[in-house]
């Protein structure tokens, strides 16, 4: 059980540290509190952002978060890989240079995989090949267009 | 194996049938604030049974029967065709129809799962689409709130997350 | 003390109305679920957003959850009035559309009291009577300049 | 009575001394993610001890002094500059000046308040402020996040909003 948990843990730190380093100038890692007994312990977040010091999740930007959670997140997908990803605005704490960047890592990891993103942020909206247009009429919902960038 | 459709009927604010086709790679949906953008979200989580009802809004199943405009039906329903041609899915045909339809009863509602037409249950449906990678734990799935709830765990939850995927 | 808890909750209710009004296309009350006896039932939220039936808060979309979070601290403010208001991101849920109705809002009410607001959203930045310019350069923050519009 | 200047010494992510002029009206304050943005409503909300260490994302109060580039300082300082022509704060002078200031110490830290000079405490700044609707419970700040944490409430929460401002 301790084995598998390692297996995991380090697996999807090792894309956590990939993956965050791609969306941000810093360095971040998964630490656990207790390495010796896992389980009697939590598990924290470190990140370095280029050339500050070291800090605990808690004490960074809201943006900065943000992108760790998101790192977190696709690290996990990627130690768990699915036909299809789905994702509800999780761009919305992100200034326009990191709606870029992780815009641009959906659009290079869909080649392996479907992406369908709901987001009203520019810098992700004109990296889709395909954007469907969602109103409201009448009370009901219209889907206007699907249109091929 | 990739989605090739979303058939969203009577279901949450679609108050008609709606086709929504999806093509292969990178798709952005998008539109103003309270148009159904999460509802379409919604659609692809219950046809595909990835969550309960809560984190589909709803208080209750039922409530994601349309309910605009006068008269209300007593059934919500969602198709999600996918393109089956690495045949992942271990099933003959090329393509596969996923269907699941809630009608209110007097008593409550029942459920139906479907297939390629053939009655069939939530189970089935997750043991042959984890061959295709899909598992019913909706980790592919971020909805609208997951980040912050993320950022907010406590280091206890947050190793939680790797215990379950262990 | 019963007394003072209707008094204030009346008074907020109609500051609710008013301005969930104003914000969105639709009508809003905050609902006691225990009108006899308040301290024993909590307060729910009660929106008819145009031409739809009446909703609870928990059921809507993302967006409009955060017009009727906004509302409501703006009724308690109006109920409490202060010489100046800070907010940090208020806007984040909201497309252009409604950034720009609770945008028109604040510059009304900054004939009364002064309003400092951190956005990132055009509608919000372009209706400022003055902008703060904010940047990291060497690890420190420099404010990089303060426009009268 | 309004706000004139902002000036922030060794304060979170500011480590020179920074005096920030604040006009009438609608001041909005914007810039890249993690630049500094929510740390100066952090500096304001020090200075005028309206919240705990917990909200100004510090674990502890001496958290709060600048580290970066090198040799950190053992001090932070907040000065907020009022126009007090309206004398809606009952002292003689037209501009009033609060400053905050915490110092590490072998066992901790020492806060030191002063209004105009004159060391002060919070409680007193709070009741010559609250002559000019200012009170320390903070209503008129809203935190990044506080919507979503408003949105995400009990009704049992939500009510007792209602208690605590009657
Ligand atoms: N059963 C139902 N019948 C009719 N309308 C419904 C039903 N359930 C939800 N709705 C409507 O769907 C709307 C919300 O849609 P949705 O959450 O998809 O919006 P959204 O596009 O994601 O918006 P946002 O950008 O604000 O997140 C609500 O206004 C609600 O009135
Ligand atoms: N004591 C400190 N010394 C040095 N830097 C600090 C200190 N405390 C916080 N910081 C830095 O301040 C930065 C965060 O600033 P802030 O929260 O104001 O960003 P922001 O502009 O609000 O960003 P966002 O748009 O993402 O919310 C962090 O990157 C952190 O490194
Ligand atoms: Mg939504
Ligand atoms: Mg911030």
């Amino acid at each position: 059980k301790r084995e598998v948990f390692f297996e995991t843990f380090n697996a999807i730190n090792r894309n956590f540290m990939e993956i965050f380093a791609q969306l941000s100038d810093g360095t971040g890692e998964l630490v656990l509190e207790n390495p010796e007994n896992p389980f009697e312990g939590g598990m924290h977040i470190h990140v370095k952002p280029h050339g500050k010091p070291i800090q605990r999740l808690e004490s960074m930007s809201g943006g900065e978060k943000s992108l760790v959670a998101i790192s977190l997140i696709f690290a996990i997908q990627r130690f768990k890989p699915a036909p299809f990803y789905v994702f509800d605005e999780i761009d919305m704490f992100l200034d326009g240079v990191n709606v870029d960047r992780v815009a641009r890592l959906i659009k290079d990891n869909s080649k392996d995989a479907q992406f369908i993103v709901v987001s009203l942020r520019k810098p992700m909206i004109e990296k889709a090949d395909s954007i469907i247009g969602v109103t409201m009429s009448n009370n009901t919902t219209i889907v206007t267009g699907v249109k091929l960038n | 194996m990739k989605i090739k459709e979303v058939e969203i009927k009577n279901f949450k604010s679609f108050s008609r049938r709606v086709k929504i086709p999806i093509l292969e790679g990178f798709t952005v949906i998008s539109g103003p604030n309270g148009s159904g953008k999460s509802n379409i979200i919604d659609a692809i989580v219950f046809a595909l049974g990835l969550s309960s009802s809560r984190a589909l809004r709803a208080e209750k199943l039922t409530d994601l029967i349309n309910s605009s405009n006068g008269a209300r039906r007593d059934y919500a329903e969602v198709t999600i065709v996918f393109d089956n041609s690495d045949h992942k899915i271990p099933v003959e045909e090329n393509e596969v129809r996923v269907t699941r339809r809630i009608r209110e009863t007097e008593g409550g509602y029942y459920s139906y799962y479907y297939l390629n037409s053939s009655p069939t249950t939530l189970s089935d449906i997750h043991h042959r689409f984890s061959f295709a990678g899909l598992y019913g734990d909706g980790y592919n799935v971020v909805m609208q709130g997951d980040v912050t709830r993320i950022i907010e765990m406590t280091p206890l939850e947050r190793r939680r997350i790797i215990d379950d995927i262990s």
